[in-house]
This record gives C-alpha cells, structure tokens and sequence, in this order.
C-alpha cells in the first residue's frame, strides 16, 4: 500500500 | 518513475529555464508577473522542506535544487536585478485572494494534521491558482512575447504530464494521490484557453500572442 505521506514525486 | 513523470519534469525544468535566460539575456522582465514567480517560490519552498527530513533518490533532491535556485533566482531578477523594467502596474493581480483560501483549505482538506503535510497541500493547492497573476496580465496587457508563450506552454504541459502519470500509476500500483490529482485538473484547466491561443496564434509565426 502506498504510503500516501512521504510524497515521492516533485 | 514513468515515461509521463519524467516527460513532465523535463517540461517543468524547460519552463523555468526559459523564464530565467528570457530575463537574464534580455536584461528585462517585461511582461513577467513577478507575483506569480513569488507564488512558485513559496510552491517550492513549502513542498521541498522534506529535502530535510526525507531521502527518496538523488534524482528527487537534485530537481527540488534546481527548482528552488532558479525559482528564487528568477524572483531576484525581477525584484532586485531588473526591477526597472518589472511593469507593477500590469501585474495588479490580489494575491490574497488566493492566499488566504489556499491556506484556509490546506488545514480543512489534508491527508493529516501535522506541519509539513499541511505545508505540502499549501503547496499543491497554490500551485494550482499560482499562474493566474501571470495570465491575468497578459489578458491586461492584451499580449506577451512568443518565448512568454513558450514558457507557459511547457509549464502548462508538465502537470498535463502528471495528469498521465497519475492515471498510469493508478492503473499499474493502484496509486490515487486524491489532493494533487484534483489540483492538478484545476492547474491544467487554466490553461486550456491559453492551450487553444497559443496553438492557433503563436504557432501561426504571428511572433507576439495577441488576445482577442
């Protein structure tokens, strides 16, 4: 599940 | 990282490449709104405080570099360097009325109450109303220089890109970031009129963008 807090795009 | 992510960070990066050697070579900024570059270093500014915090690739933090040095370089230039040549009366835009509902949202709508998650949907929900200043004075002014119209091209692009990536993540890992997918629509939505004119005008070699 994709851990909406560390957002990885710029 | 998808083909769609990383055609749009190129764009972004074209964009602001743009905007910065239009100003530095024509020692001018004429036609600039220096709000809307103010707005896009507070994008910045309030998105990458996880330079500090968080490692996610050299990639990652090598961009948000980029992106911050030529965003307050460029605000330098038309506040400091050039400021003889930034038209303030054009550029009339009240950036409070963006501000202050931006802000007021970011702490209503947020994936958690905490002060880097709050500034992080400050700066995506800025982002999306932060060209407005810009394309508010050239509806003032009736018109902008062609590479104006380049730059805004490739800025209105990059999160039309994202917009893809959004839609290919979704489709491939199933992931939705609900807060920037939504503003990204917005932010691309503001673009279309400026979308159909640049493409039935600047492309017609007319050199200037004149508005109907």
């Amino acid at each position: 599940e994709y851990n909406i807090y560390n957002h990885d795009e710029l | 990282m998808n083909i769609f992510r990383l055609s749009g960070d190129v764009c972004h990066l074209i964009a602001i490449i743009i905007l910065f050697l239009k100003i530095w070579r024509s020692k001018s900024c004429a036609g600039i709104s220096g709000k809307s570059q103010v707005l896009f270093a507070l994008v910045f500014t309030t998105r990458y405080l996880d330079l500090f915090t968080s490692y996610i690739s050299a990639y990652n933090t090598v961009m948000k570099v980029v992106y911050l040095l030529l965003a307050y370089s460029t605000v330098g230039l038309i506040f400091f360097r050039f400021r003889n040549s930034y038209d303030s009366e054009s550029d009339s835009f009240r950036v409070e009325f963006l501000l202050v509902p931006v802000a007021g949202l970011s702490f209503l709508e947020n994936y958690a109450f905490t002060p880097l998650e709050i500034l992080w949907t400050f700066s995506i929900y800025l982002e999306s109303v932060a060209i407005l200043p810009q394309l508010f004075m050239i509806t003032k002014t009736g018109e902008a220089e062609s590479i104006t119209a380049h730059y805004l091209l490739f800025l209105g692009l990059y999160r039309a890109l994202y917009l893809a990536n959004w839609l290919w993540r979704f489709h491939t890992e199933g992931f939705y970031d609900q807060i920037a997918v939504v503003s990204g629509v917005v932010q691309t939505i503001f673009y279309c009129d400026f979308f159909y004119l640049y493409f039935t005008r600047v492309l017609r070699g007319s050199g200037k963008m004149s508005l109907p």
